[in-house]
């Protein structure tokens, strides 16, 4: 209605600065027209976007599994500035949004994407920009922690991925079917990692007795199985090195949480790539989770070794570590990179750095 | 953005007639929704 009541007045009052020709009214009409195509064609991709998801998630549901297919739309992406686009996205959703707008903005956000306005800490006029929004934090129990010491809980809001058991120091976590990544590539050289299940480090060591032996030794456990001569270290839970992957969608909460009780040694920042982390570039980049700029964690925990590694995106590419406030991701870079991590172990200040299970440990930042 | 968590849990012992009550078990699955502070996996001692 604005628009056709402009057009109108712009015929019936022809523009002075063409000499009153009526020249100018068709410009005039033209800078709303080009917002409201704009706004227009952003709502399609969108409602399109959410199409897709929503076609994906059917699929997933119906247990079919996407298999990697690498494409052109891939190819492009390595030719993009994606740094820069990631650092000026940071740029424009840290500018100060008026007070009157900014409900209005973070419900067209939670609308889009899913978001629980209802848990945020404080009343959606006091975040100042839609970068302070993204990392809000929550009413306090919002999220009660599992308290059986017997569990693992999970550090973020987001959906599973993957999971399973890694075996051996070539374990290899995949990415999606048909494609797969080292898990040292993903956290970096580590003397920590343990490389066989104590299992096997009980069969290297035994590894001179012979099968005959070997079944002696059975016969003489089952043959004493008594008190007097039981040996715990027999009984003792052996451990397994596992892992999960989880992925945390626009709408959630983008806080990372202490899964356990644990004392982190050592950081890693992994300068890398800001590769969109979707579903379907899961499906279409090689190595996506270890070409991406990172920041693992790795420590110990009750049950041995520990590491947790936070990878950013195009529009989320930088990590904020409450445990080192001074660290810095997402800068800008020189074209070549080829940079080893930057490493900084925790352990020779100390103790290394004890967090509780459910403690604040990072967030991922817009930009 | 994406957290990948690597850990050591227990595994099963052979040496307690087949009984896995100390295995590390994923309470979820592929594709499920999961929030922070609810359980990824438990293990049990018998």
């Amino acid at each position: 209605t604005h628009f056709t009541k402009k057009f109108k007045t712009s015929n019936a009052r022809p523009s002075s600065l063409n000499g009153g020709t009526g020249k100018f009214q068709g410009d005039s009409f033209l800078v709303p027209g080009a917002t409201v195509a704009t706004l227009l064609m952003l709502g399609a991709l969108h409602a399109r976007r959410m199409y897709q998801d929503k076609k994906t998630e059917e699929l997933r549901d119906k247990g079919v599994e996407f298999e990697f297919q690498p494409d052109v739309k891939a190819s492009f992406l390595r030719l993009l500035p994606l740094r820069s686009i990631s650092r000026c996205w940071g740029y424009l959703t840290s500018m100060e949004i008026p007070v009157w707008l900014r409900p209005h903005v973070y419900r067209a956000w939670g609308r889009a994407f899913h978001s629980n306005l209802e848990e945020a800490a404080l009343s959606l006029d006091k975040y100042a920009s839609l970068k302070d929004f993204f990392v809000r934090t929550l009413k306090e129990g919002s999220r009660p922690i599992d308290a059986d010491p017997q569990c693992l809980v999970s550090p973020v809001d987001g959906t599973v991925l993957r999971f399973g058991e890694l075996n051996g120091a070539g374990a290899m976590i995949e990415q999606v079917k048909g494609f797969s990544y080292s898990v040292f590539s993903l956290l970096g050289a580590s003397p920590s990692l343990p490389t066989t299940t104590d299992d096997n480090v009980q069969e290297e060591h035994s590894g001179s007795i012979t099968t005959t032996e070997k079944s002696k030794k059975s016969w003489w456990r089952v043959s004493l199985a008594s008190p007097k001569v039981w040996d715990p270290t027999l009984s003792r839970p052996q451990r397994g090195l596992f892992y999960c992957v989880v992925y945390l969608k626009p709408g959630d909460y983008h806080r990372v949480h202490s899964p356990a009780d644990w004392n982190i040694l050592v950081r890693r920042h992994f300068s890398g790539r800001l590769y969109p982390l979707n579903e379907r570039a899961t499906r279409t980049i090689r190595n996506l989770y270890i070409e991406n700029e990172r920041v693992v964690l790795e420590g110990l925990w009750q049950e041995g070794f520990m590491a947790l590694a936070a990878i950013g995106a195009t529009n989320i590419g930088s990590i904020e570590l409450f445990i080192e406030p001074e660290l810095q991701t997402n800068k800008p870079r020189k074209l070549l990179h080829s940079e080893p991590p930057e490493e900084r172990v925790y352990e020779c200040e100390g103790v290394g750095r004890m967090l509780k299970k459910g403690d604040e440990l990072a967030a991922f930042n817009m930009g | 953005s994406t957290v990948v968590l690597v850990f050591q849990a227990p595994i099963s012992k052979e040496f307690n007639g087949g009984d896995s009550s100390q295995e590390f078990k994923f309470c979820v699955k592929p594709g499920d929704r999961i929030r922070y502070g609810e359980a990824l996996g438990r293990w049990h001692s018998s």
